[in-house]
């Protein structure tokens, strides 16, 4: 493993701590979209299929289960908890997401590796991946101020995907095998989709002000 | 990209 490929990691991590601390320590999920995280559940549960045929080290063993715990609580949280799903903005949350799953699906079934259940359900938590940012995306766009805590989170969620583009770039020079360029191409478009916010993220640093995404 | 013989990444 290079060190872009663990920053990539450890920014995960971070960004879905930062999530936690936000609902835990402010008891609310405003500005957080649950399409967005239950999608990246959809994610998890159906990438890491694999837990129980393939054996790659511990580390990535970890890693899969605490993807999948953090969302599933992440998503229970903004259902069921008492005082947390109160905040949600279910007015504004309001793309549909089951066309991004239905679009994910065929794009599967049509492009993957191999013809076989996990293999597509592999490509479709890749597909889904990249697109799973969208609704989090429009709904801050919608609610225009953007808190702290929210900011940092797709700030994290962002920096993931730019170090996993550098950890391939180096496992492209110094493997004999690269990344799969299923994951390569749809992770330059995940990537690419924070280009907006990364650019208003930046200003908004730079002049010490609030974040602030134009209507 | 070329083929990776496991999916090592997360």
């Amino acid at each position: 493993m290079n060190i872009f490929r663990f920053a990539g990691d450890m920014t995960h991590l971070i960004s879905i701590l930062v999530l936690l601390l936000k609902i835990y320590a402010t008891k609310s999920c405003s500005g957080i979209s649950l399409k967005t995280q239950e999608l990246y559940a959809l994610v998890f549960l159906t990438r890491y299929l694999d837990l129980f045929t393939d054996f790659i080290s511990v580390y990535n063993t970890i890693m899969k289960l605490v993807f999948i715990a953090s969302s599933l609580a992440i998503v229970w949280c903004m259902r069921m908890h008492r005082v947390v799903r109160r905040s949600y903005d279910k007015e504004i949350d309001t793309f549909r997401h089951y066309f991004l799953i239905l679009a994910s699906f065929l794009l599967a079934v049509l492009v993957h590796e191999k013809f076989t259940f996990q293999e597509i359900f592999w490509a479709f938590s890749i597909y889904l991946e990249a697109l799973a940012i969208l609704p989090q995306l429009v709904l801050l766009q919608r609610s225009g101020n953007v808190d702290n805590l929210t900011g940092q989170y797709v700030f994290f969620l962002g920096a993931y995907r730019a170090f996993y583009i550098l950890n391939w770039i180096y496992r492209y020079f110094t493997e004999q095998h690269f990344s799969r360029w299923i994951a390569c191409l749809s992770g330059i478009v995940q990537t690419a989709l924070y280009a907006d916010f990364f650019y208003y993220y930046f200003i908004s640093w730079k002049n010490n002000a609030k974040l602030q995404l134009p209507a | 990209c070329r083929q990776s013989p496991q999916k090592d990444e997360l």
